[in-house]
């Protein structure tokens, strides 16, 4: 069973997307074979990394509505684009929007993402999957594949105060599973020239213990305008400090032993 | 018919919350009557306002499952909260989380709030309604409210990418309702010593000239404080950028011919 890392928060704007893409390219940077999976209709993993939302042909939304291609099931291998040496990404495109109503009473509608990444997990051995805000059926198909989740917080007060309801969700999904995946909190967008978030991520630390991590990725203009170049921090500012954040993440989430 | 100014856009974190607070609290200010409606699950306009979950007794979740009270359907002046002289809260709950299934299907499940704000008209002069992230039904019943919109947009380069889905959204709420609201971009979390952000937001009042407003909110501390606070602005700090910006916001709304 490949590692599957749910990068989800309902949270709106707290780094899920910068996560999701400079992780996935920094396990890539250490030899792994990663896929990308773009869950969130935005497509902002898509276009983060360079590829044109009218370029794309087969996307999540073909596999979460279980489309047909040449008289079988689409597969999330028929969607990959490569992005860079052992880096994949699985393409989202804007139908993925109406998955919430088109999948409404479907049998099994939150474990379709799951069964599509058992056809795959041989090829790759990491998959990290992007999901929108909010907590709906996309965000709950990457919960419920998912081995690993890192929750992004941008320590202001409104993601600290929704904490609680990421944590409910999970224990909710670990009633469903069986085995629910295991937490880590990521703190991102930190600003250490401020007394407020220093005092946050202390008592962030305090409050949760190991559960959140010793990485934490600072505020780095760098992270934001590899976005707009289409670009994974790696390509676009090796140098920079966003990079170093997002290879001591990759780092640690090895060596606390990823099962690989 | 009260002016009905929605907050809405589907990219996370750009401000929308703490654009619907402070603008609300700024036309209070302005000797207006004002409703602030909370239709995010997260219900971070009501904390933001000092108002436990908690506490919360008959939310805008009782009005959208068309809830009754002493055998009567349950309306917005039922579920307000006094927040400063002449602001009123309609706070939200997370069984909001739960309105896309529960109404989906649905009879006129898109029109629910506009229907509940029809009754409230004549007690208040402006309702702001705080969206979250996303555009499925709760964001839907605000648009197809709305007179007018204001999009918070941070300059980043995701949320810029994203602003057409927004304008593609507002034309078919104008197909639908035959009048569709007055749309505002908002510049917002503008931090004018970055060149990348100064040259995002002369681009966009290019691409887009008047529908951008003069007023722009500048990144300030203050602003993240007010919300750790559970206070709007104007009472948190009312001598900081945050509060200046939000009052001059409101002024331009209201000299723009707000039909008061
Ligand atoms: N460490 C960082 N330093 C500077 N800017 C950052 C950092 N992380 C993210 N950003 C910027 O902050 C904004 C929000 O980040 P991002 O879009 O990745 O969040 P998100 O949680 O994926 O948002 P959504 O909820 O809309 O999916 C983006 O403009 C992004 O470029
Ligand atoms: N002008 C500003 N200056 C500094 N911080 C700000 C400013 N505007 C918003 N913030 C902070 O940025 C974060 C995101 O803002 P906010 O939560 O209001 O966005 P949102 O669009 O409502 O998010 P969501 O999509 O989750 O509803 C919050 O921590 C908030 O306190
Ligand atoms: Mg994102
Ligand atoms: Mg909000």
């Amino acid at each position: 069973m490949a590692n599957v890392i749910a990068i989800a928060n309902q949270k709106g704007g707290v780094g899920k997307t910068t996560t999701a893409i400079n992780l996935a390219a920094s396990l890539a940077g250490a030899k792994r074979r990663v896929l990308l999976v773009d869950l969130d209709p935005q497509a902002h993993a898509t276009v983060g990394c360079g590829v044109r939302e009218d370029e794309v042909e087969l996307s999540t939304w073909d596999i979460l509505r279980g489309a047909d291609v040449d008289g079988r099931p689409v597969g999330l291998s028929d969607t990959a684009w490569e992005i860079l040496d052992g880096l994949f990404l699985a393409p989202s495109c804007v139908g993925l929007a109406t998955v919430e109503q088109s999948l409404a009473g479907e049998e099994g509608r939150e474990t379709r993402l799951k069964r599509a990444l058992e056809q795959v997990t041989s090829r790759y051995d990491i998959v990290v999957v992007d999901c929108g805000p909010g907590l709906g059926i996309l965000s709950m198909n990457a919960l419920m594949a998912a081995t690993e989740v890192i929750v992004p917080v941008d320590l202001g007060f409104f993601s600290l105060y929704g904490l609680g309801r990421v944590m409910d969700t999970l224990r909710l999904v670990a009633e469903r599973t069986g085995r629910g995946p295991a937490m880590h909190i990521l703190p991102t967008l930190y600003d250490t020239r401020a007394r407020t978030m220093r005092r946050a991520l202390a008592s962030l630390r305090d409050q949760h213990g190991p559960v959140v991590l010793n990485a934490a990725i600072h505020f780095n203009v760098s992270l934001r305008e590899a976005a707009a170049m289409g670009s994974p921090i790696v390509e676009f500012a090796p140098d920079s400090r966003g990079h170093e954040d997002y290879k001591a993440l990759a780092e640690e989430l090895l060596s606390a032993g990823l099962h690989l």
